[in-house]
């Protein structure tokens, strides 16, 4: 990356005294700490996330099994009604004859 | 509550978040 | 944040010559860049990751009404069962004796 894609015109560092170019260390070296460390607390945060959705997600799939086995205890549930109340009609109508 | 405390939470991570996206640095 | 926690020892910039301190300053630049780009990259990875999370659990939420309303559908009709049988034995016991 040349100078100037770093944002300095080309005759600046060239002709910049060198209080200029010591204080423009000191600063380039801050911004460097601070933001190393902003991006070390980004990707901390980042994988604190991913584990939390991670659980969340487990925890979909465990309810996800428990409706499952709920959903199917029901139909079975309301086809023995089906059942029963079919014959209860049946031995109601021979009843009748 | 530790839905209110998790929705709260993500708040701040996003804000966060959106403030290192929006910080300008770097330039001399 | 002090020269020395920057990591120059104190004379070292002093002494430096202006050739070395502009190469520094190209060092720090190029360093502060990818750094720069690797927090912004480490943060659009956290928002994808928490907006991600968000939705699981969303459909966690959807998921557990869905369960509730089938549980309690469930209970209701396993009571009408127990009922239906109680009067079905009541009849019986009636009819034999």
């Amino acid at each position: 990356m040349s100078v100037e894609e770093q944002g300095y015109p080309s005759e600046m560092l060239l002709e910049a005294g060198p209080e200029w170019l010591r204080a423009e260390i000191e600063r380039l070296s801050r911004e460097l700490a601070e933001t190393t460390s902003e991006k070390i607390q980004a990707a901390e945060y980042g994988l604190a996330v991913l584990e939390e959705k991670q659980q969340v997600k487990q925890q979909y799939d465990d309810l996800e099994v428990e409706y499952d086995s709920v959903r199917q205890e029901l139909d079975q549930l309301k086809e023995a009604f089906g059942q029963a109340y079919t014959n209860h009609r049946k031995v109601a109508a021979d009843g009748e004859s | 509550p530790n839905m209110k405390a998790g929705a709260a939470n993500e708040g701040v991570l996003a804000n966060f978040f959106n403030s290192l996206l929006s910080k300008k640095t770097g330039s001399p």
